[in-house]
């Protein structure tokens, strides 16, 4: 039976996209079927795994809008394990259409429900806001990974990232549970960077995954050819930092 | 008359807030009066030049839907001639209240009219979204200005974004110009960041500014201490670049 993570963070720019990516990537890797779901018109996770969005037809939203099923959209990519359920920029009509349906928080878990016992993961990767789209996959998931950039604005929005998870577990989904904090783009020279880690580790305590992403340009050049890091540098640090992750992670729930 | 900037990019985490907050700053510094507008829930913008969001009791979610006079909320910053719009975690809830009203895109534009000729700049942050709060900010402004980060997921969103810019001035504000393109984190000594670099003003030649952003760890920090760049660090390259831009908008618009 599938596990479904989300990536979720408010705050821009602080790694979502890249930790759902090569998470998944580094699951695959483990021989764990595993399928990334692109909920950010931004469509960055689709891109980043070498699909153009422009030829995606059929995406996420017409699994959420017009209730096509899952395995109808989904692709393989280049790495063997690693699915994608892609997304286009129609998704960002979705908020206003599901506004005012009745059930609008369970669109995307009903959607997934379709295909959830054929993958061992799920991965979703969310945009950066706290809207109607997040909110259907916090519903849609069994836990939520929040990546915080070491640097103040990251730290600055915890708070209201964890009332809203608080928000959706009392109303929407009790299950859902915090898989962990995941401190990225730490860059160990910075005094400001190490003030961020100190404070999230008072705060956060053992919900900080022991796993820290280094600041790594690898991991940025990756996505510019559509490769994984995996793919693109699999002895560099990048590569090493996400294995180490998805092996703390399947730790955190028994698999190893 | 006040001129109206909107900063925007719906890709998180490109240098928006760091944007708006230290232009409005240079800017007042140049002896313009100048109204930073806080438009993203996150409120990065007003807890960046010192004020805690917890304390704005009222800020542009009542002037946007409870028809507030903003110079009831306006503050002042512990720069001269700087002025904020604070706005706190209200503001989340405002895409919501905006759908159903009929003249929906232009709430803000009514908002800030009352107080456009007040200042001689007003510098609007934006959240990283193509939502109804962005459409209304866009459907306010004079120009925007577009935040690119020399990095690969950054440039893919350009062109979304563009089109975005088209729909607003072909059927909500036709006076929308676009002020200019702006390279932020730019660090020479990486091959992707010149590739980028190379890319974006091949793209859209004299809409880029001349200014270039790079990355300074002094920007990152300033916003801890809440305090503008020019505050926390005057003679730095931080301050440097973005006193620079001021001037070359100043120079654009012909006012040196
Ligand atoms: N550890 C890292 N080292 C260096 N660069 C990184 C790292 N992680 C992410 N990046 C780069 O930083 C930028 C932001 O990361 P990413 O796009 O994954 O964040 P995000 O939270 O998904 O952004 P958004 O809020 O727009 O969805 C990207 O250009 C990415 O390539
Ligand atoms: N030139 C720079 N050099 C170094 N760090 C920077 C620079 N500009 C911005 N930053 C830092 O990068 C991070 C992202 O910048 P910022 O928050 O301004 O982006 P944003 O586009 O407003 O993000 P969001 O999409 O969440 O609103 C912040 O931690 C900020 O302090
Ligand atoms: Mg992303
Ligand atoms: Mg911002």
């Amino acid at each position: 039976m599938g596990k479904i993570i989300a990536i979720a963070n408010q705050k821009g720019g602080v790694g979502k996209t890249t930790t759902a990516i090569n998470l998944a990537a580094s699951l695959a890797v483990l021989e764990y079927k595993t399928l990334l779901v692109d909920a950010d018109p931004q469509s960055n996770a689709t891109s980043g795994v070498g699909i153009d969005p422009k030829n995606v037809n059929a995406g996420l939203y017409e699994c959420i809008i017009d209730s096509m099923h899952p395995k109808d959209v989904i692709m393989k990519t280049d790495t063997p394990n690693l699915f994608l359920l892609p997304t286009n920029a129609d998704l960002v009509g979705v908020e206003l259409e599901l506004v005012n349906l009745s059930n609008r928080e369970y669109m995307m878990k009903k959607a997934l429900e379709k295909i959830k016992d054929k993958y061992d993961f799920i991965i979703i990767d969310c945009c950066p806001s706290l809207g109607l789209t997040v909110i259907n996959s916090l519903s849609a998931a069994d836990s939520v990974i929040i990546p915080v950039q070491c640097e103040y604005f990251a730290l600055e929005g915890m708070g209201k990232l964890l009332q809203t998870i608080k928000i959706v577990q009392t109303h929407l989904n009790p299950n859902l549970d915090i898989e962990g904090v995941l401190l990225t783009m730490y860059d160990g020279r910075l005094r400001l960077a190490n003030q961020v880690v100190e404070e999230v580790k008072t705060h956060f305590q053992n919900m900080v995954f022991n796993t820290l992403i280094m600041r790594n340009t690898k991991l940025a050049e990756a996505p510019s050819f559509g490769k994984t890091i995996i793919m693109h540098d699999a002895i560099g640090k990048g590569s090493v930092s996400y294995l180490n992750l998805a092996r703390e992670i399947l730790q955190r729930n028994g698999l190893t």
